[in-house]
């Protein structure tokens, strides 16, 4: 199974 | 906004997808700024004033040094003394901005706005999620309908004539993937994504005649607009094995 992964994970607060 | 012009930012509810968008200052009549600045805006108030404006109207968007408001004169270019002025009020959107650093991606492809906007759409009827492969050869698009056992499946490969360009609207080549491939193909990569969103980013189709989609393997989707005012990109999150 698979599930959905959020955008914020992948880039960084300045 | 900074020198080069004016970069937007925004996410969905849902934190799937992350909008980028760039207009440099060429597409405006008149540019000028004293330092960079950055503004946190409800998308939705902007459009709404945005949308007050004609299509030969002249826009003057306004903000000031800790300005807490963007304002927009619109103006009748052949009556100038018409002018309308809308402020719409800065929000505080706290930590929701986020630094988009650049990676190495593994493929892009590019292909034809209209026609991967039909792709979305088709194979959104059929299923929430999508696979995409890009292979040394070309691409597939693939949308399975758990309930019925119905795949849908589109498949690009890769142009054997460099510049395949159509001469008019309506010759559109059979799946044509335009050169840019062969450069940017490093490694065979796929991806899952939801097709709702794909079908959001797809929908913007009239600003360019073709898209780019590219891709590293557990890394967010990007879908891109390259035209001559600027760039719009959306980074669309994977679905991710458990």
């Amino acid at each position: 199974t698979r599930s959905q992964s959020s955008i914020s994970s992948y880039f960084q607060a300045p | 906004c900074s020198k080069e012009g004016i970069m937007l930012q925004g996410m969905d509810e849902f934190h799937i997808s992350l909008v980028e968008f760039f207009l440099s200052k060429r597409s405006f009549e008149s540019y000028a700024l004293c330092h960079d600045l950055c503004m946190s805006l409800p998308i939705d108030s902007l459009a709404t004033v945005l949308k007050k404006a004609n299509d030969d109207d002249v826009c003057t968007l306004k903000a000031g040094h800790k300005a807490k408001v963007l304002t927009v004169a619109i103006e009748t270019r052949d009556q100038p003394w018409l002018v309308s002025k809308h402020d719409v009020p800065f929000i505080d959107l706290g930590s929701e901005y986020l630094v988009i650093s650049r990676i190495p991606y593994d493929a892009k492809i590019t292909v034809w706005s209209t026609r991967f906007a039909r792709l979305a759409h088709e194979l959104h009827q059929l299923s929430g999620s999508l696979d995409i492969q890009i292979i040394h050869e070309g691409a597939r698009f693939t949308a399975l309908d758990e309930g019925s056992g119905k795949k849908g499946c589109f498949i690009f490969r890769r142009a054997k004539v460099v510049d395949e360009y159509r001469d008019s609207e309506d010759d559109e080549p059979a799946g044509a993937i335009i050169h840019e491939f062969h450069r940017y193909f490093h490694k065979a990569t796929s991806l899952r994504v939801s097709t709702k969103y794909l079908v959001h980013a797809s929908k913007r189709a009239p600003l360019s005649s073709k898209v780019s989609v590219l891709m590293k393997e557990d890394q967010p989707l990007l879908v891109q607009y390259d035209f001559y005012e600027g760039v719009l990109k959306f980074y669309i999150a994977p679905r991710i094995a458990d």
